[in-house]
C-alpha cells in the first residue's frame, strides 16, 4: 500500500520544500521506495534536486503534462539519488496554468488521486510539496493525501493561517477524502537564541498541542539554503547538521505510524 | 498624481509584507499621505497594522468587498499610525475567493486600478502587498501600479522566480499598463556572516546589476518577526534598528525618481 503525505502551508518561506525534499530523502534512506510530487509551479523541489525545469517542460514530462495533457504518470518519473530509492515527479512554470484549466474539469480536486493510483504499489510513500496558497493544486495534493504535515515558522505571520488550513483540511476530509488526517505540526527554522521564537514555540503548543502532534523544532542552519542553491539534498549531503536527526525522526514515526494501520 | 508601487515576488517568505509595511511607514513619515492595499488573503499587512481581519470581514470592509461586492473603496480604508499619515485598505480569507471570481468579470486585471481612480489625488502613495503567487490579484497589483519593487532573499530558490517576475511585467506592460516599470530588486534578510548569502548577492548584481537597480540589502534582525507579532511597524517602534535606513533611503530614492518624472 502507497501512503501520501503533503507538505502544505499557504504561508509562504515556512520551509515546505525544504521539508519534503529532506523527509523524502529520510524515508528512502531507510530502504523504503519513495516519490516526492512537485506541485508548485516555482518548481524548487525540482530545482532542489537538480533538476532542471526548462528541459523538463520542453520534453513535456511534468507534473503538468500529467494532470491536463495525458501524460502517463510514471514517464515523468526521475530518479534524483545515487544512495536511495528516491524518485520525482517534477514541475515547471507551466503548472501556473493549472490553477485555471483545473476548474473546467469535473471532480477537479481529485485528478492527482487518480494519477497516483495509476502507478500501483511501486512506491510506499509519496511525498507532495505545495505551493503557498490553497488553490486547486493544493487542493490536489490534499484530495490525494493520506496526511498532511504541516511545517511552520516559529513567528506570528507565520502561525496565523494554521486555523485556515486545518478547517480547508476538515472541509476535504468530509466532502472528497475521508482518509485524510494531520500528521503533525513541524516548527521549522527556529532560532534558540531569540526568546521571540521561544514565546512562539511555546504558543504553538497551547493552540495546537493537544489535538494534534507537534514535532520537535528544527533549528536555523545555512547549509539549508546552501545545498538547494548547489542542487543537493542537505540530509544526503551533510547528515549531521542540526534539524537532521529531525527529518530522521519524522520518517521513523511516519513509519511506524503507518506499521500500526 | 498618485504613485502606486507593488511589493511583488511569487516566491513565499521574502519579505514582501515586512517591505510594504515598513516602505509605506518611511513614506508617509517624510509627510506623505500613503495608503497601504493588502492583495494577500492572508491579510499578514493587516495583521501587521494591528487590525482584526475576521472583524473587518464580518463589517465587508476589506478590498475583497470593494474588488467585488462594490463597496467603495473609501468605505474601507482605515488610519493605522499615530505618528504618520499612513492607511490601509485591508484584506480578509474571504479574498481567497477573488483568484476564481476575477476570472469571470470583463477586463478582470484593472478592476484594482478603475478602484484606485475613484480616490482621486487623496493619496500621494500607495503601496500594494502582494501574495506569494503570480494569479489574479497580483496582476491586479501590476495592472495598477507605476512601479514594481522585488524583494528577495539572497539565497538561490528565492531568487530563481525572478526571471519570470519579470518577463510577466513586460506581458503586463505591453498589454494593459504600459505606464508599469521596475523600480529595482531589494536584497532582504541578509546575513552578512554566512558566506552563501555574499555569494548570492555577488550573483545577484552579476544578472540583474545592469538592468535593474539593486538597493542596498536590508540585514537579517529578530525586530521584524517580533514587531509583526505585536502588530507594530517595525519601523514606527524600532527606527535605529539594523536595515531601518535602507526602508528610509529607499522612500527618499522614490520620492526623488517621482519628482524628477
Ligand atoms: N532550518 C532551516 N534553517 C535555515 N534556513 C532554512 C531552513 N529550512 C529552510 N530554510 C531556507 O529558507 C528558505 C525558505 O524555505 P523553503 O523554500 O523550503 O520554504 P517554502 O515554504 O517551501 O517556500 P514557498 O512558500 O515559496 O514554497 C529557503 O531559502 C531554505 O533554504
Ligand atoms: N530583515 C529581516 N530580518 C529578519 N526577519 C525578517 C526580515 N524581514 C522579514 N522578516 C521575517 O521573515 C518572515 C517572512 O517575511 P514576510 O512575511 O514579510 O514575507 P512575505 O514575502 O510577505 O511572505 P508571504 O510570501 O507569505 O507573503 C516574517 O516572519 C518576517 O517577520
Ligand atoms: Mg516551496
Ligand atoms: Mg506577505
Amino acid at each position: 500500500r502507497t501512503v501520501v503525505v503533503a507538505v502544505a502551508n499557504q504561508k509562504g518561506g515556512v520551509g515546505k520544500t525544504t521539508t519534503a525534499v529532506n523527509l523524502g530523502y529520510a524515508l528512502a534512506a531507510s530502504g523504503h521506495e519513495t516519490l516526492i510530487v512537485d506541485m508548485d509551479s516555482q518548481a524548487n523541489a525540482t530545482i532542489h534536486l537538480g533538476q532542471n525545469p526548462l528541459r523538463l517542460d520542453e520534453a513535456q514530462r511534468t507534473i503538468y503534462h500529467v494532470m491536463l495533457r495525458r501524460q502517463p504518470l510514471a514517464d515523468v518519473v526521475v530518479a534524483v539519488s545515487d544512495s536511495a530509492p528516491l524518485f520525482l515527479a517534477p514541475s515547471s512554470l507551466s503548472l501556473a496554468a493549472a490553477e485555471t484549466e483545473l476548474i473546467a474539469e469535473p471532480g477537479s480536486t481529485q485528478i492527482l488521486a487518480e494519477k497516483l493510483k495509476s502507478l500501483g504499489g511501486r512506491f510506499r510513500f509519496v511525498v507532495i510539496d505545495c505551493a503557498p496558497q490553497l488553490g486547486q493544486l493544493t487542493m490536489n495534493a490534499l484530495g490525494a493525501a493520506d496526511y498532511v504535515l504541516v511545517p511552520t515558522q516559529t513567528a506570528a505571520l507565520s502561525m496565523m493561517g494554521i486555523p485556515q488550513l486545518l478547517s480547508t483540511i476538515d472541509k476535504i476530509q468530509d466532502r472528497v477524502n475521508p482518509g485524510l488526517s494531520v500528521f503533525g505540526i513541524l516548527p521549522t527554522m527556529f532560532d534558540s537564541r531569540t526568546s521571540q521564537d521561544k514565546e512562539s514555540l511555546e504558543e504553538l503548543h497551547a493552540l495546537y498541542g493537544e489535538r494534534y502532534r507537534i514535532f520537535p523544532e528544527v533549528g536555523q542552519a545555512t547549509i539549508y539554503p546552501r545545498s538547494a542553491a548547489a542542487g543537493r539534498i542537505t540530509l544526503e549531503v551533510s547528515p549531521d547538521t542540526r534539524g537532521m536527526e529531525i527529518y530522521v525522526e519524522l520518517a521513523k514515526s511516519l513509519i511506524d505510524t503507518v506499521a500500526r494501520e
